[in-house]
């Protein structure tokens, strides 16, 4: 099934009748092509090119194999290790303990989406599941939150019923709220912001060490390019980013900035949104987003 | 000396990844770095690197110059008051959360700046909270939005908006629309249907500036499927160097005519080529 996945990329590897250099440097080439297509980190691309020209060759051939089947493993292993390892990450939440989890992100990413996503996925598990609108800024945010909560059946707590219009004080007051009403999960939806934001940054660093949620999760569009490294780096300096959530796979972006933000975050990709609606939720797999990555 | 592919290949690659860090669609740096191959092979010039180098970059910036300076610019305001009689009517269309409403209220803020009426059209009857979102924008402004109850066909209320500006006089129309995946074959005719219903004068793609190879898709489908005329890059602030700019210039043909600076109503800046030029060879 890997080799399906595979074979727009390694085309001509999977034709030649053996593997030199000069074939495996082709073979490299057109993995960069579709890295970059992807939109990986450009120096992320040269160091996995790097890796995979120094295994390679050098691999022993176990027998039973040939020489294209090793590389296209190196090839695998490469990407899947950039994403922390073939397994599944672990999604399961801790009952009876208000586990707070944050969602943070830059403007348009999908939080708010996500937010009710996860409440609706977490509610079907049987957690008992709230929701915290923490976004004052944005016009409407609230409006938006609850009519999702409101199609799933989830609480919501925001400006409203903090009688505040500060973010801080509706997290602290929000999570506090449904913790004591025995509530397993609270999802906090937070501003959309970005790394040159000063004061919106130090904000969500304010909310993150008053809160101090269980833990914080990096939203990212899966059409970021270039700017996902940097971007998440940021975001990890300020406040510590424990699992990503990339959105909008159903479109035709491939996510490769998510390597990038794996990569500098240490987090793993939790889940991916695959379209609009409450249940267009999945848990992350890792071999999947890999061959949809090399097209 | 002569330049020829050996001369020029280790600058000619490092301004391809300079192009690429700065989101540049591969395919297009990979096309504009082959024109700046062609214009320059064959030249004679004096020996020394340094030389070498700045013949490179003034070829490079004249090509992305050529791109993006993409000629009839529309101007909404002119446009706006030459349109005798007839209101303007504007379309917004694009991805999902890059930017469309706050860009509209942002251009309601600047076309009302200027003296010239507008009325917004709420026809994203399906994103929870788009509704409220217009509606707080159009408070804010001082300007009437048109919208239905969530479900309502997008047509209709665009329709109810061009027909309310006629009546009362007012000079333009901005329509909202729903993000959509360019991929989604019903949302692509629902977009062709307000087209048909209202005619637009202008289409114009509201694009996230961070957006990497992903924009050269959406842009050529956006284009195909419904009509693009002009080009919005939002959150330029993003520390973006914007490469989706030179990428959807260069594959639709058409401008970029604004940048969003920031969410703040006056954060709308004009595009002007030599930002972006700057910024991606910085
Ligand atoms: N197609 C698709 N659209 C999505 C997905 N996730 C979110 N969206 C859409 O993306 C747009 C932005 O989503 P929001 O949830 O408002 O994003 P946000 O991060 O909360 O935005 P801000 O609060 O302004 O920062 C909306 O139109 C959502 O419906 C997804 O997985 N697929
Ligand atoms: N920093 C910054 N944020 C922006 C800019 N333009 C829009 N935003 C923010 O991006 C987020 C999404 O903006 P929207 O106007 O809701 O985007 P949209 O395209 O209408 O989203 P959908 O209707 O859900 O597809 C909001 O938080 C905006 O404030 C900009 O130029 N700079
Ligand atoms: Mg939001
Ligand atoms: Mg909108």
């Amino acid at each position: 099934r890997l080799r399906e996945s595979l074979t727009s990329a390694l085309r001509d590897l999977l034709k030649a009748p053996f593997v030199d250099k000069r074939v495996l440097e082709e073979t490299i080439r057109s993995i960069q092509r579709a890295l970059l297509i992807a939109d990986v980190n450009v120096h992320l691309v040269l160091s996995i090119s790097n890796r995979i020209r120094e295994r390679a060759l050098k691999e022993s051939v176990p027998p039973g194999f040939s020489r294209k089947e090793v590389v296209l493993r190196v090839i695998y292993e490469e990407l899947v290790k950039l994403l922390g390892g073939e397994e599944p990450p672990d999604i399961s939440i801790p009952t009876g303990k208000g586990y707070a989890l944050m969602l943070v992100g830059i403007q348009g990413s999908g939080k708010t989406t996500t937010a009710a996503k996860l409440a609706w996925f977490y509610k079907r598990k049987g957690l008992k599941t709230a929701l915290v609108c923490a976004d004052t800024y944005r016009p409407g945010a609230y409006e938006q939150l609850a009519q999702l909560a409101d199609k799933i059946n989830v609480p919501i707590y925001g400006y409203k019923e903090a009688g505040s219009k500060d973010p801080l004080k509706i997290s602290i007051k929000g999570v506090k709220f449904f913790k004591e009403k025995g509530y397993d999960l609270i999802i906090v939806d937070t501003a959309g912001r970005h790394k040159d934001e000063k004061s919106l940054m130090n904000e969500i660093m304010e909310i993150n060490e008053k809160v101090r949620p269980d833990e914080v999760m990096l939203v990212i569009d899966a059409t970021i390019g270039q700017q996902a490294k940097t971007q998440a780096e940021a975001f990890h300096k300020a406040v510590k980013v424990g699992s990503i959530f990339i959105t909008k796979l159903d479109g035709t972006a491939k996510g490769g900035g998510a390597l990038s933000a794996v990569a500098v975050t240490g987090a793993k990709v939790k889940f991916i949104g695959v379209g609009e609606k409450i249940e267009d939720i999945e848990p992350f797999n890792p071999p999947n987003f890999v061959s949809r990555l090399l097209g | 000396v002569e330049l020829n592919e050996k001369n020029l290949e280790p600058l000619l690659n490092e301004l391809l990844f300079k192009l690429l860090e700065s989101d540049v669609a591969l395919s297009v740096a990979e096309e504009v770095i082959d024109e700046v191959k062609n214009d320059l092979l064959g030249k004679r010039v004096e020996r020394g690197r340094e030389k070498i180098e700045v013949l490179v970059r003034d070829s490079l910036k004249k090509a992305l110059m050529a791109m993006l300076d993409k000629k009839p610019r529309p101007d909404l305001i002119s446009l706006a008051k030459a349109a005798k009689g007839d209101p303007l009517v504007v379309l917004f269309l694009g991805p999902n959360g890059h930017g469309k409403t706050t860009t509209i209220a942002k251009l309601a803020y600047h076309l009302l700046k200027n003296g010239i009426s507008v009325v917004l059209a709420c026809s994203d009857t399906f994103r929870a909270g788009a509704e409220e979102q217009l509606e707080i924008h159009a408070k804010r402004l001082g300007v009437k939005v048109i919208k239905h109850r969530y479900g309502a066909d997008p047509a209709a209320v665009a329709y109810d908006a061009v027909i309310h500006a006629k009546s009362k006089g007012i000079s333009v129309v901005l329509i909202d629309t729903a993000g959509r995946m360019q991929t989604n074959k019903n949302l692509m005719e629902e977009l062709r249907k307000i087209a048909r219903v209202v005619k637009p004068d202008l289409k114009i793609l509201v694009v996230d500036a961070l957006t990497g190879n992903d924009a050269v898709e959406q842009a050529t489908v956006f284009d195909r499927e419904v009509g693009v005329d002009a080009i919005i890059l939002t959150k330029a602030d993003a520390d973006a160097r914007g490469g989706a700019a030179l990428s959807i210039s260069k594959v639709l043909n058409k401008p970029v005519i604004y940048i969003g600076t920031g969410q703040a109503y006056e954060d709308l800046l004009p595009f002007d080529p030599e930002w972006f030029i700057k910024r991606v060879l910085a």
